[in-house]
């Protein structure tokens, strides 16, 4: 079974290569890791 | 010969699983490809009108050997018959044997399971369905944070470019086509397909259609000022529209209702992705989670947020393992899924659990009448597939329902970040 999260956040438009400002959504995991509930996928 | 039936010696020998499938295969692709004999014969004598209204076409996706022969497997029956066998009483003592070594296996941390005596779960599919230890998952405590919904491996995200979401090792598939982008007109879900529920708020239990969908669809998010609809959001480049505001003609979901909208405003036209303004930025991201047999299957709200509708795609239950995620390109758009409409102090937010072979039972908390891996709910399924076929209309794939509100008056259901929302249950 899987998720699958789809939303909308705050972004930079200069890319987020480029270096993000706090206020941008930025992930803080991944991919291949492993997750449990309620830990934090990414913030703002 | 009574001589040789007499002492002649019988041996039963088992037959091998594989086989068993592969003869299962081969019956289900004689029929597939007779069925599309059929049809494809009506077509050919120009009696697709009169003919009887064809059933909800079956999706053959493309893949090497394995996907092929996955695809003339009755999926869903198999995922039925898997869930029917696993709600089998274990005998008492077996219980405690059998789910640690079920553990061993998957990696279940017994230590973690609410119920320390296993000998209360009476089959796998309650001990699958298991439940956790207050305190077990502690959330995470910055309010900005976006929680993950459930055990599992991050499989994907990252950020929506051009309305296509990346799977693994670079397939990719449309926004459009796992979420669903138009809402079906009002014809498309009647009867008892399409049916919504309302929210434990409703104590009547009754279910409704929102009938005047359409209409309150409006003002889905704002971006740089302007109210945008879901379809806005969700649509390709070719049918953005930048509307000042939402009325009931710009949000009327028809095609030909597009077409004209989109005449009128064909000079206002613009690529979804233009909706996100300079100066208050936002951007579509995704992330997709995969949940192992052995994890906690029951999932969370991953933030505070309203879900405002759901969409049930009554698709087919291909496995959604990793490894069929890289060869299967678009796989969760053929799973059959729920997708939860809504927003959250951001704008727009969905959820979307999709099913598997092992695990085609969606169950959502807040909604009674939601049936997933239903022999019911793929007629009815089909009997919409038909009833579109005959008004010449194409069919959207999913049937809609929207939640009221606690005071009926505000839309949605509200969910608190870690709020349990339901989970996936075996078969």
């Amino acid at each position: 079974s899987t998720v699958v999260l789809v939303f909308e956040a705050p972004a930079d438009r200069r890319g987020e290569s480029q270096g993000a400002t706090a206020s941008t959504w930025q992930w803080c995991v991944e991919k291949g890791q492993r997750v449990k509930m309620g830990q934090a996928l990414g913030r703002i | 010969l009574g001589e040789a039936l007499h002492s002649s010696k019988i041996q039963w020998y088992q037959i091998p699983v594989g086989l068993g499938i592969g003869f299962l295969g081969l019956i289900q692709f004689y029929k597939i490809s007779t069925r599309e004999q059929e049809r494809q014969k009506e077509l050919q004598d120009g009696q697709r009108e009169t003919a009887q209204p064809q059933a909800r076409l079956r999706v053959r996706p493309e893949g090497p050997w394995q996907v092929q022969v996955m695809s003339t497997l009755p999926l869903k029956a198999i995922s039925r018959l898997w869930g029917r066998f696993n709600e089998l009483t274990i005998p008492y003592y077996l219980r405690v044997p059998g789910f640690r070594l079920y553990s061993f296996i998957f990696g279940v941390n017994l230590d973690e399971v609410s119920e320390p005596d296993l000998h209360v779960y009476p089959n796998l599919a309650a001990f699958f369905y298991r439940t956790l230890k207050p305190g077990a998952r502690p959330l995470d405590p910055d309010p900005n944070a976006l929680l993950s919904p459930s055990d599992g491996k991050v499989l994907q995200f990252g950020r929506i470019e051009g309305g296509d979401i990346e799977q693994v090792k670079g397939m990719t598939y449309s926004i459009d086509a796992l979420l669903g982008k138009n809402t079906p007109t009002a014809s498309t879900r009647s009867g008892s397909w399409g049916r919504g529920s309302d929210d434990g708020c409703a104590q009547r239990g009754e279910s409704r259609v929102n009938e005047a969908i359409i209409q309150q669809e409006a003002e889905f998010a704002k971006v740089n000022g302007i109210s945008y609809t879901l379809p806005d959001l969700l649509s390709g480049p070719s049918n953005a529209r930048d509307l000042p505001a939402a009325t009931d003609e710009s949000t009327e979901a028809s095609p030909r209702a597009e077409s004209e909208v989109r005449a009128d405003l064909a000079l206002g036209e613009k690529p979804w992705y233009d909706l996100l303004s300079a100066d208050k930025t936002t951007a579509l991201y995704y992330a997709v989670v995969y949940l192992a047999p052995g994890d906690y299957h029951r999932f969370h709200s991953p933030t505070n947020w309203v879900v405002e509708r759901r969409r049930h795609f009554a698709g087919e239950l291909y496995s959604v393992s990793p490894y069929l995620q890289r060869t299967l390109p678009g796989l969760f758009t053929l799973n059959e899924r729920v997708v939860l409409l809504g927003r959250w102090r951001h704008g727009f937010f969905s959820y979307t659990p999709v099913g598997a072979t092992n695990v085609g039972s969606i169950k959502i908390n807040f909604d009674r009448e939601l049936r997933t891996n239903s022999l019911t709910t793929d007629t009815a399924a089909d009997q919409a597939a038909e009833e579109a076929a005959r008004r010449g209309e194409p069919y959207l794939g999913f049937a809609e329902a929207t939640y009221a509100g606690a005071s009926g008056v505000l839309h949605g259901h509200a969910l608190r970040r870690g709020d349990e929302m339901g989970g996936f249950q075996l078969g």
